[in-house]
């Protein structure tokens, strides 16, 4: 099983987005999915137009807002053929105070255990990540083998890549199996020269881990509105194929070496 | 004096260009202005072209990287005429982790005595708020008592704000001097039904606080890689009218009931 955690600290450069068109079209590949939402915000569930009771914290503490033993396996909503979703939002507040209060040794690998499931009844796990850098963020970065960032092309974006690859560094010391496999460019304006200023910089300097940039293209900002994938708000539509061509390399690539 | 939060959970929303912005304009304008950057990404230097050697952590720990005693006046970094600025950037992971091993009681106002000051110095306090939720983002809330929020106009940005609310009125429990004085719509892009619906939606739920929004101006995110502000990159820019339109407002409206 392959897990792929999306991250940027920089906001809104398109993770969610990424996190849930890529988790989709996966699934219609016929890959077992479980997508993961490790925002406060969370929007993954907005994004895919469910509401489900249960979620992240339910799964990591197995107790209901009542204290009521709860099973895995019911934190997992079905969200579409082959699709789970593992739901984010405010408790994951709470997640990240218990998280600050554990001794500082086992702070980074506290969720690990829980989050890594033993059995093959998955193909993929996919997170997607909070911006900002907290201890949830630590946490995530243990507990997967690959990392696919998300590059908003346009201002500062390259800073953004080089902070965040500092704290891989670091995550790499105690998860040796951690690889930033691929760099996804995003927003991509053919009209503007920045965007080709920046994508040029970053074929410089992550050629092996470049992906083919997701165009700047409305309909994926109105998707998630009405609840719907790109796949299913209009599959012709330029997001839909850049997002395609994201499932099938991932898919090709085979992940971890 | 007034503290000013510049706040969303949401990504990529705008906080940083309006706190550098905002701040630059009020500091034209002959106001005195400290500038805090409360993110581990530390872009607010990166913004104004500068790189001081220490910033809000050891502000707090009054220590350097040699453990010598450093005094608050060595971590504000003069940054332009009336405008200081206390630096964001790695260290604040090292904030975070002592925070979140504070007591329950009280984690949420570690920070407060330290960060407002005793004297009358300063005119304003600008604070740049890190994306997503944890237990800086609460600390910078309750030193604070007014709050502007940056909304961008698309996707599903009323979420967003209807979210964040919920955490302003958790934080009001606590610190009963926090108002959302400011709702500021960004990214407004006139060709888009999308940026007026999301607009209209505003007017009608924040119509006391919303400010004319801010255009989507592709110089306010060139001016960055220059290490300058709008008002230096491009004075005659439509970004640099609206954020002078914004300081305008700032300045008028007089702040805290
Ligand atoms: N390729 C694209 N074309 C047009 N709009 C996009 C594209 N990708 C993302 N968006 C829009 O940009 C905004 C930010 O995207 P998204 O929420 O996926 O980013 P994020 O990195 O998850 O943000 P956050 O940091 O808050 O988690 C949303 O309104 C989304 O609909
Ligand atoms: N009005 C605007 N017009 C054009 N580009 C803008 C505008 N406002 C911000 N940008 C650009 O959008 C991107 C995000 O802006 P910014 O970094 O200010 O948002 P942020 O909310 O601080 O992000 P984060 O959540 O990562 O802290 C940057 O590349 C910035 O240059
Ligand atoms: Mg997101
Ligand atoms: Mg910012």
């Amino acid at each position: 099983m392959r897990r792929i955690a999306i991250a940027m600290a920089k906001g809104g450069v398109g993770k969610t987005t990424t996190a849930v068109n890529l988790s989709h079209g996966l699934a219609r590949a016929g890959a077992r999915v479980l997508l993961v939402d490790c925002d406060t915000q969370g929007q993954a569930a907005k994004f895919l137009g469910i509401d489900p009771p249960l979620g992240l914290y339910e799964f990591v503490t197995r107790r209901d807002d009542k204290g009521a033993p709860v099973s895995k396996k019911d934190t997992l909503c079905p969200a579409r053929p082959n699709l789970w979703l593992l739901a984010g939002g405010d408790k994951l507040i709470e997640l990240k105070n218990w998280l600050g209060e554990q001794p500082r040794d086992i702070r980074p690998t506290a969720l690990r255990r829980s989050l890594v499931p033993k059995d093959d009844s998955l193909d993929f796990m996919i997170f997607d990540c909070a911006p900002g850098w907290d201890v949830l963020s630590v946490n995530i970065l243990m507990a997967v083998n690959e990392v696919l960032c998300p590059v908003a092309l346009q201002g500062p974006a390259l800073e953004g890549l080089k902070t965040f690859f500092r704290y891989l560094l670091s995550a790499q010391k105690v998860n040796k199996d951690l690889r930033l496999n691929y760099v996804l460019p995003t927003l991509f304006d053919k009209r503007t020269r920045q965007s080709y200023q920046i994508y040029q910089q970053l074929y410089r300097l992550f050629r092996r881990q470049l992906c083919d940039p997701i165009h700047y293209n409305v309909r994926l900002s109105e998707a998630p509105s009405q609840g719907q994938t790109i796949f299913e708000f209009e599959g012709h539509a330029i997001g839909a194929a850049d997002y395609e061509k994201l499932t099938r390399r991932i898919m090709d690539n085979g992940g971890p070496e």
